[in-house]
């Protein structure tokens, strides 16, 4: 699985996510990536990629939930990725990366890495695998 | 009002015994396509075209699990799905069950420009494909020698198997002994995407 989420100068954001799916999957098998709220999600407030065990992001629409604990919760976009990650996968393993719109990047992950990159207009540029 | 960012993926959980040389080669995918977007949006483009941009890259290239090198079904072809969301007003696309279509994010974004819907799969999919005039490739194009072992890793172990399509025989059955263990399979016989 392959994703991008981005906050552009007007403060607007976005978020793709496209898949090959499961190797030896059944055919006809549809997982989070496609899914609305689940593997993708954008507001106002922010932009959210997922990826991972997919029945697992399904059960917790692991991207809505980033933008539904900003809202409600009133949590910043690393906090709310954590809180997410945290409390919302039950036994699953995924990794998601999120953008608000004030301009922040954010990613976590509970399983052994992910491949991500992430910058920001203030010249801030990582990119990485592991912890 | 801050500045742009951008965050880019190629896939959560990997293997333990990566071999140093394709972490070297995601490293580098992975900054081409942040760089891709970054000088994007340096030039004013908008947040949508530029994660379509920058999904299109990552899937034309057969590293990670999408588009062309993506995994395979039980079947040994390749079933792939994609969604696209602007947050200004929340418009969406996505597809899944595409199996020709060469760039799945595309399409999903076509879905959500010019379609009544947010959401078309398989053959109807690939209908409104046609209809857009997409460029269309045979099943083939999307398989790799590589991903052709591991199914047939995946079948000897009867299950379904890690995709990062990176261990050979030998790493990927070393690594089944790893003690890492995703939902009760060993991590590298486990299967998220």
């Amino acid at each position: 699985t392959v994703g991008c989420v981005v906050v552009d100068r007007e403060g607007r954001c976005a978020a793709a996510t496209s898949t090959g799916g499961l190797m030896n999957k059944m055919t006809g098998r549809i997982g989070d990536s496609p899914m609305i709220g689940a593997g993708t999600y954008a507001c106002e407030v922010c932009g959210v990629s997922c990826t991972g065990e997919g029945e697992a992001i399904i059960r917790g629409t692991l991207a809505r939930e980033v933008a539904a604990v900003m809202e409600y919760k009133g949590l910043g976009l690393q906090d709310a990725v954590d809180f997410v990650i945290k409390n919302r996968l039950d036994e699953g393993f995924a990794g998601l990366i999120a953008v608000s719109n004030t301009g922040e990047v954010a990613y976590g992950f509970n399983c052994n890495g992910m491949f991500r990159g992430c910058a920001c207009e203030d010249g801030f540029m990582e990119v990485g695998i592991w912890e | 009002m801050g500045g742009w960012a951008i965050a880019v993926h190629g896939g959560a959980g990997v293997d333990p015994n990566l071999p140093p040389q394709r972490q070297q080669q995601a490293k580098e995918l992975l900054t081409r396509v942040l760089n891709l977007g970054i000088s994007s949006l340096r030039s004013n483009a908008s947040a949508i075209d530029v994660v379509e941009l920058v999904v299109r890259e990552l899937e034309t290239d057969p590293l990670f699990n999408s588009g062309r090198g993506s995994a395979l079904t039980e079947k040994g072809t390749v079933e792939m799905e994609a969604s696209i969301m602007d947050g200004t007003k929340r418009r969406c696309g996505a597809v899944s069950g595409l199996t020709t279509v060469k760039n799945p994010i595309s399409l999903a974004r076509l879905v959500m420009d010019k379609s009544p819907h947010s959401y078309l799969a398989f053959s109807g999919a690939e209908d409104f494909a046609r209809q857009q005039g997409v460029e269309l490739v045979e099943n083939e194009y999307f398989i790799t020698p590589e991903n052709v072992g591991m199914l047939k890793l995946a079948k000897e172990a009867n299950t379904i198997l890690f995709d990062y399509r990176i261990p050979t025989y030998d790493t990927c059955s070393a690594a089944i002994e790893s003690p890492l263990v995703m939902n009760g399979l060993p991590i590298n016989v486990y299967a998220p995407e």
